[in-house]
């Protein structure tokens, strides 16, 4: 008996293989079964890393990145940084879909998902509110910088690497004697 | 992020992913979910694989394309996943990463980077030899 068909997924995350699954056997190609799967956590948020009301970035912003790929194709649609849409995944297979493009991203992958019929909406929750402003708090412990002024281990930023306060300062007399004013 | 792969019973296959990324990045940050061949990878001709972790690191590998590849000169998907990390291990001994892999047969397997706080991984399976969706777990190497 060969054990096919198969859906696999990482962490716990049940609802989504049940989804997939469900998707599979009912007559849905592999690709409804992957956004079927991915489509629950993002309405479930899974373990909070998936979907609205996570990961706030350093403003506060929650977005989401996904991709969907297609085995026997090799057609891949993705979304990287895409704001104010929930179904990211869905954006995803639309790009796959619709376009001849493998990544969109930002707030001009926004603008694709609303001219492709998705609803531009918040994507922070009191939850994820609450995450950034204990961040804040924290003097924004930990963060991802490094080798900038003011030290990113202690302090918030905004920040700026160390060589450039000086050469700033030396650009704009430069400029000031050389090119004259409005 | 959830990392899915999904193999039809005809032999297709296609493999996703979706996240909303780590906390606190930095505004602008994309990880490797988005990434063909890092966040996940599928073909026919071989299989798929996913990746979830420290996306930062684990796209420079791009793991997902690898375990396919690995697959493809005939590896165990154990052994694909297994090698994959092993690969990343050599840069990066305490980075934060599982891979999941799955061959046009339907064998699937899946590894891990063992730290202090992470020495198992869970996955999901669901295939016509389970009646239902199944929690598995695979030791870190």
């Amino acid at each position: 008996t060969s054990p096919l068909p198969l859906v696999l997924n990482t962490w716990p995350f049940k609802n989504a293989t049940e989804a997939a699954w469900r998707m599979l056997t009912s007559g849905g190609s592999t690709l409804d079964a992957v956004e079927s799967g991915c489509t629950v956590c993002e309405k479930e948020q899974c373990d909070g890393t998936v979907g609205f009301g996570g990961s706030p970035d350093e403003f506060g912003e929650t977005t989401l990145d996904a991709m969907i790929m297609d085995g026997t194709t090799m057609n891949v649609g993705a979304v990287g940084g895409l704001r104010r849409i929930k179904n990211a995944i869905g954006v995803a297979r639309k790009v796959l879909e619709h376009t001849t493009h493998t990544l969109l991203v930002g707030e001009s992958a926004t603008k694709f998902a609303e001219s492709m019929g998705f609803t531009n909406e918040d994507l922070t929750t009191s939850s994820s509110r609450a995450l950034h402003s204990d961040w804040l708090a924290r003097s924004c412990q930990p963060n991802y910088w490094r080798n900038v002024i003011p030290d990113a281990s202690k302090y918030c930023g905004p920040y700026k690497p160390p060589s450039i306060l000086i050469q700033d300062d030396a650009t704009y007399k430069e400029t000031r004697n050389n090119y004259g004013h409005d | 992020t959830i990392g899915m792969v999904v193999i039809h019973k005809t032999g297709r296959t296609a493999a996703g992913t979706s996240t909303n990324g780590l906390k606190y990045k930095i505004h602008g940050r994309v990880g490797d979910s988005p990434i063909p061949g890092a966040g996940a990878y599928a073909d026919d001709s071989a299989g798929a694989a996913a990746a979830t972790g420290d996306g930062d690191i684990l796209m420079r590998f791009l793991p997902s394309y690898q375990a396919v590849e690995y697959m493809r000169n005939g590896e165990d998907p154990n052994i694909a996943c297994q090698k994959v990390i092993s690969r990343i291990q050599k840069y990066f001994p305490d980075f934060f990463g599982a891979v999941i892999c799955a061959n046009v047969t339907g064998s699937y397997g899946a590894s891990c980077n063992k730290l202090p706080t992470f020495t198992q991984f869970t996955f999901m399976v669901y295939n016509s030899l389970k009646s239902q969706p199944t929690e598995e777990k695979v030791d870190c190497i």
